[in-house]
């Protein structure tokens, strides 16, 4: 696997950053 | 009878604010923001029947799960409760949620950003602060990386957006290094809130503004 470019780009893959899911039924 | 019907009589839960001020002060529309008190009222009711997000209702939303710990949303969570009083009131969540529309200014989604990432809240992000974050992810995602491959990424990291080569990383170096790498912010831009007034549309059946 590459690694990434920076570990902001690997951070900002969290779940918990990812607030669409409290929109989800 | 001379009766009030008490259909008509709305209790709202404490920390409530009008949607006409909360319209004003926002990217949101009051249409909008009546629809986004139909989801504050799902997340709020959900575990505890107080009308205040807790942090495990917050948790149960993101992850369907309330026991799920995340530094990450714990993050989200306390810079969403800016009175730091412990729940997300209603005027907190919309305001918070604000930023992360799309018509939202670029430079407001980078502050934030910023905020959410400088974890202990020193102005900085520190070289620390960026490990602990990397080995938050790694391990919510269940990939196993080396420490030496940890270290290069965040020394890389480092190189690239510590400008003045201070060991931490400010604001002004932040806005920089996001204006080369615009991804970064992606996530702090949720295209439903366009819309949020289709995905929650009950509450033309209760709005006050309505009537």
């Amino acid at each position: 696997k590459p690694v990434p470019m920076n570990a902001f780009d690997l951070i900002s893959t969290s779940q918990g950053l990812n607030l669409g899911t409290l929109f989800e039924k | 009878m001379g009766c009030v019907s008490s259909k008509h009589v709305v209790k709202h839960p404490p920390g409530y604010e009008d949607p006409v001020i909360l319209a004003s002060e926002t990217a949101f529309t009051v249409h909008e923001v009546e629809a986004l008190y139909e989801l504050f009222k799902k997340l709020s009711f959900s575990i505890i029947k107080d009308g205040l997000i807790h942090k495990e209702e917050f948790q149960l939303a993101l992850f369907r799960n309330s026991n799920r710990k995340n530094l990450f949303a714990d993050r989200v969570f306390d810079l969403f409760d800016i009175k730091n009083n412990g729940v997300i009131e209603f005027g907190e969540f919309v305001r918070s949620l604000s930023i992360f529309h799309p018509n939202t200014p670029k430079a407001e989604k980078i502050a934030f950003a910023f905020k959410l990432y400088d974890l202990r809240q020193t102005g900085y992000i520190e070289r620390e602060e960026l490990k602990e974050m990397v080995l938050a992810l790694l391990d919510e995602s269940d990939v196993f990386l080396s420490n030496d491959i940890v270290e290069t990424i965040v020394g890389n990291t480092f190189v690239q957006a510590d400008l003045n080569g201070d060991g931490k990383i400010d604001l002004d170096e932040w806005r920089e290094f996001v204006k080369k790498n615009p991804s970064l912010i992606r996530n702090m831009t949720l295209p439903y809130l366009k819309d949020i007034s289709m995905a929650f549309p009950s509450f033309v059946m209760h709005s006050e503004g309505s009537d």
